[in-house]
Parts: C-alpha cells; structure tokens; sequence
C-alpha cells in the first residue's frame, strides 16, 4: 500500500526493509545509529514526498525511490540544484529566432 | 517539425551520462553536451570536451555554486576553443588561478550562440533539424523521479523558477491505455498520446531513465521554453551531415 507521513509512526518493518534494500541498492552506509536513524527518517518523508508528485503529476511519471531518497531538501538543492540562475538573468533577454540566425 | 526525434540513436553523438557529484555544475555539463553533440552530427568527430576547463576558466568563477550555460559558451569562445575531458579531466571542484586553457590542446570550438524562441513548435524543430539545445528548467519533480512523462501545472511547477539546466535531445508520443484529456468527448477507453521531451540530465546514469528523463511537451513544463540556448559549430543555415532519427 502507499507509504504517507501521516501513517508511519513508530518505523514499521517494511519501511526498514525498503531503507535497506535503498543502501544495497545506492551502496550507502551511515557512521552512527544517530546518523542511520536520521537518514531513515528523511527516507520516510521523501517517500511521502513522492506519494504526493504522484498524485499531483498529470502524466505517466512515476516517482520513488531515487538515488536522492535519503537527502533533505535543502542538501539536494545545494549539491544538485543551480542556485545562481533562480535569480533570473540579468540583461540578456532573448536575442534571435531560428529564422534570423544570422544575428547572433 | 517530425512526430519523433531522438539524437541518442545516432551512435556516438550523445555523450555518456556525467554525474556531477558535488558540484553544483549541471550548467557545464549542459553546455559540454550541446558541444559534443553539435561537433559529432555537423563533423562526424565524437569528442568528450573538458567540463573541468567551462568551470576553471569561467568568467564567474566558482562554477561548483552554480552558473549558467551561456557563460560556458562564452568561455568557449574567449579561449577560442576547448581541450579534451582527456586532457583536462572532471574534478568536481574549483580552485581560483588554476585555469590553463593557454596550454592545452583545443578538441572543439564554436561560432557563436543563439537563444530560441520560447515556442515548443519552434525549438522543436529547430531540435530535429540543427541537434540538441540546452534548457534551464525548475527541477521540483527531479529528485524522486524514476521514469516516465512528468506533467505539472504551472502552480506546482513554477515555470518562472528555473534553477537546472539539461540537454535536450529528442521529443516523441508516449501512447499509454486510458482516457485522455483530448478523449474526453468518448468516454470509451482508448490509447491516449502524451508528447515529451527527451532530456539529459547529469546526476548519473543510476537516475531516472538512465539518466534521462521525459518532460510533457506542449505545456512549457516546469519553464521549458525560458531560455533554450544553443552553440552553433556551423555558419548559419549550414544543416549538419547528419538528421535526427525517428
């Protein structure tokens, strides 16, 4: 059945069982239970996250588990995201069209 | 403009997937690919052109926090070319003062770059006609996607928000059972037709399709059609050796 936030409480076993098969399967290790837990936590919530892409999706996407499943937000943006273009582009505009490729 | 198009069958003008790990490069690595992909279908030479160079010798400095695809093509051209991946291969990081573009050997070098015009149609055919453009979109949907056509409105997919920029490499129709928005006149279930883009993208071949992922086409999904820009190899109207199969 669908994993949601709402209903994981206590860690149920599947989800440990998918948290594991996730570190086989990305080959990740965690250097202190604390650290384990922390990251299962964050595996938890993005399983959610993904529960509601896919309700919100309006094609044939699917989302789940991802090399990324057990980053936050925040260490997925600043390792993978672009973060200097969010702030639009100063002054450049659009130049030409394909029908006028001799400007440039 | 053809029903399908897909750069990745003309063996050797896509490049391998990269990964860019740490640094916050996909602006690069975009840029690398256009290049790649450009020289392999207008000169038949499959290179692999140096990242490590566009993020050393960028004007902006730090390419590792980010940058964008123009200033790579700007690099480009004030080197007046760029070395190998060989030559000067992926670190994934950047030190300042340690550009040296003077002394390596160039593999590829481009003309100009344009910017299309912010029309599905036209960057589509502009797509299968001169190769692949790179985009900058918003990665919202990118970090649990797995496979498949991914289409967002615009409230939960900003396209005014662009923060990743990819390699736009074919587009095609996804026929999948069920009733589509364009069925709904005959509520009887037939095959439903979803246009996608095919994009690359550099987190990895273990990521989405392989490394690719699809994007609905005709939407501006996610901010598509913001800034499509691409170098050019050729003199303008010159049309590459080879088309893009279907």
């Amino acid at each position: 059945g669908s994993l949601t936030a709402q209903d994981l409480g206590p860690q149920p076993l599947e989800l440990k069982e998918a948290f594991k098969f996730f570190q086989r399967q990305f080959n990740r290790s965690y250097l202190t239970p604390e650290e384990h837990a922390r990251r299962l936590d964050i595996f938890a919530h993005n399983l959610a996250q993904a529960q509601q892409l896919q309700e919100e999706d309006f094609g044939t996407a699917e989302f789940g588990v991802t090399p990324f499943s057990d980053l936050t937000e925040e260490e997925f943006g600043q390792l993978y995201g672009h973060r200097r273009a969010a702030g639009g582009v100063p002054g450049m505009g659009r130049v030409v069209g394909p029908e006028e490729p001799e400007e440039s | 403009v053809p029903h399908t198009c897909d750069w990745r069958k003309v063996a050797g003008a896509i490049s391998s997937i990269r990964n860019q790990g740490n640094c916050n490069c996909c602006w690069a690595m975009a840029a690398a690919g256009n290049i790649e992909a450009l020289w392999g279908i207008n000169f038949l030479k499959f290179v692999n052109v140096s990242v490590q160079e566009l993020l050393d010798c960028g004007r902006c400095g730090n390419g590792c926090y980010g940058g964008y695809v123009w200033e790579a093509f700007l690099t480009v051209l004030n080197n007046s070319g760029v070395a190998s991946e060989r030559d000067y291969p992926f670190r994934a990081n950047f030190r300042p003062h340690r550009c040296h573009a003077k002394t390596s050997n160039k593999v590829a070098w481009i003309q100009d770059f344009i910017f299309l015009p912010d029309n599905e149609q036209r960057i589509a055919q502009y797509l299968a006609t001169y190769g692949p453009i790179t985009v900058t979109i918003n990665m919202k949907y990118l970090k649990l996607y797995q496979k498949g056509v991914i289409k967002a409105s615009p409230t939960t997919c900003d396209p005014q928000f662009v923060d990743h920029s990819v390699l736009l490499v074919g587009f095609g129709s996804d026929k999948s059972e069920g009733m589509g928005a364009e069925t709904v006149s005959s509520p009887s279930r037939h095959p439903r037709s979803t246009p996608y883009w095919i994009l690359k993208n550099s987190w990895g071949a273990q990521w989405g399709e392989e490394g690719y992922f699809r994007l609905h086409r005709g939407s501006n999904t996610c901010g598509i059609t913001k800034y499509p820009v691409t170098a050019r190899v050729q003199k303008p109207n010159v049309k590459p050796q080879l088309s893009c199969p279907p």
